[in-house]
């Protein structure tokens, strides 16, 4: 493990913890999209299946079990809970997200490195992973005030995904056999989507201005 | 030889 990986993986666990600090202690879910609560759900459960038939480390296997269990809580939190779902900007989340299910996973059978079970749908769940964040770009875009807690989420989100493709870099050049396509290509269209968004973002925080995105 | 496959990620 590099500190790349290190780094990233501890942004990805951030962002979760900042959403469930937001949900958990303050009973709001507000500006924060259950589609793609939804979708990352199903990233993790598509991916994780290999936790019943390969062991790598047991950091690799806690990590695994804490993205399960916070992905499939937010979103009981956001669809049960009385308090957090009263919050849910239920009109504002319109975004179609079973359409991305589809061609994700078409895409999958066609372009994956083995045909097999669990290789189809690890693959699968990196192509959902890329376009999980659509629905979340939309709402924002559509919020007019958007908190400081869910403007982190999404930033410290796409900080773990720009970490990952340093860690892929460094991994390139470390491993000898260290080539994976699939993942490198769609890890930077994940973290391209994400452009946008730093750039407000980072202006926001320059300027020390509420987060704003352009309609 | 098999390439290392990226499944020790996350």
């Amino acid at each position: 493990m590099n500190i790349f990986r290190l780094a990233g993986d501890m942004t990805h666990l951030a962002s979760v913890l900042v959403l469930l600090l937001k949900i958990h202690t303050i009973k709001s879910c507000a500006g924060v999209s259950l589609k793609t609560q939804e979708l990352y759900a199903i990233v993790f459960a598509t991916r994780y299946l290999d936790i019943f038939t390969s062991f790598y480390s047991i950091y690799n296997t806690l990590m695994k079990l804490v993205f399960l269990g916070s992905s499939f809580s937010i979103v009981l939190y956001m669809k049960y809970h009385k308090t957090v779902h009263r919050s849910y900007d239920r009109e504002q989340d319109t975004f179609r997200h079973w359409f991305l299910v589809l061609p994700c996973l078409l895409l999958a059978l066609l372009i994956h490195e083995k045909f097999t079970f669990l290789e189809v749908l690890w693959t699968f769940s990196l192509y959902l992973e890329a376009v999980a964040i659509l629905p979340q770009l939309v709402l924002l875009q559509r919020t007019r005030n958007i908190d400081n807690l869910t403007g982190q989420y999404v930033f410290l989100l796409g900080g773990y995904r720009g970490l990952y493709i340093l860690n892929w870099i460094y991994r390139y050049f470390t491993e000898p056999h260290f080539v994976h396509w699939i993942t490198w290509i769609s890890g930077l269209v994940q973290t391209l989507l994400y452009a946008d968004f730093f750039f407000y973002y980072s202006q926001s925080w320059k300027n020390n201005k509420k987060l704003q995105l352009p309609a | 030889e098999e390439t290392e496959n990226a499944h020790d990620e996350l």
